[in-house]
């Protein structure tokens, strides 16, 4: 099973 | 205030048919540079930036940076009483509370105009961090369209393999599975239609193909989209337009 990824985790709040 | 005559309004329909679906609402930052909007779907997976370059308008006025808060669904709703040929001006003053759209047609006998109430809109800027990428796919924007669409009858998720032979998109699901791939073919008579590939390191990474298909949206606004993977990072795909682009970020699914 695949689990999808936040971009949240990836992208910081500038 | 910004004052922006766009000759080929179809180009602003177009835009906002690509982006409407994936968010609702967003902040249009106007500056001397342009025209930019960047924004998150609901669910935080996928993400939105548009860059419209101030050389596709004529003329092009913002003499202080406004962020116009829009409902896209409303704007695409105005635009589309703007026909296909029209001029379309858009402009607003420094309160920023509604957008004046002018639409010209081309005999400049037929002139309408229209007002949208603009929102304050709490934006979340994300800091996107400068990726080289470990591969890039360059390829026509319709195959990748169809290639989308073919592979969500099997599977709701894809996985795009890229190695320097070619790109293989493959899916599996209850009903079988399927797999397209496309050789790496830069002699090709058409150059339009050509699959080429930049490559560091093969990548083999799996996305939601529901966002791949809503991308696909941006297909009429250029006839060649490059998408550019990194292992276990998001995936950017890029529609070029003549004086900008609408880029797209999607988060990968990963193995537990």
């Amino acid at each position: 099973p695949m689990m999808q990824k936040s971009l949240l985790s990836f992208f910081k709040t500038a | 205030m910004l004052e922006a005559r766009l000759q080929t309004g179809a180009l602003l329909k177009k835009v906002l048919e690509a982006i409407k679906e994936l968010i609702t609402d967003a902040n249009f930052d106007c500056s001397d540079n342009g025209i930019a909007l960047q924004a998150m779907d609901n669910s935080h997976v996928a993400l939105v930036a548009l860059l419209l370059r101030h050389d596709g308008f004529e003329p092009y006025r913002c003499d202080r940076s406004l962020a116009l808060g829009v409902n896209l669904v409303s704007l695409s709703k105005v635009l589309r009483c703007a026909g296909n040929d029209d001029i379309i001006t858009l402009k607003a003053d420094d309160t920023a509370d509604v957008l004046s759209l002018t639409f010209e047609n081309t005999d400049n006998d037929r002139i309408s105009e229209y007002e949208l109430k603009l929102m304050d809109i709490d934006s979340e800027h994300l800091g996107i961090p400068d990726t080289t990428y470990e591969a890039v796919v360059q390829m026509s924007s319709a195959e990748f369209a169809r290639i989308c669409k073919d592979l969500q009858v099997l599977s709701d998720s894809v996985q795009i393999d890229v190695t320097k032979e070619g790109v293989k998109f493959g899916a599996k699901g209850e009903l079988g599975s399927g797999a397209v791939t496309l050789k790496q073919n830069g002699n090709v008579d058409k150059e339009e239609e050509a699959t080429l590939i930049e490559l560091q390191q093969n990548v083999s990474l799996n996305f939601s193909l529901k966002y791949l298909v809503n991308f696909t949206k941006a297909t009429p606004l250029a006839s060649r989209v490059s998408l550019s993977m990194s292992s276990e990072v998001p995936l950017l795909v890029e529609y070029k337009m003549e004086a900008g682009y609408i880029r797209y970020y999607l988060a990968p699914k990963i193995g537990e």
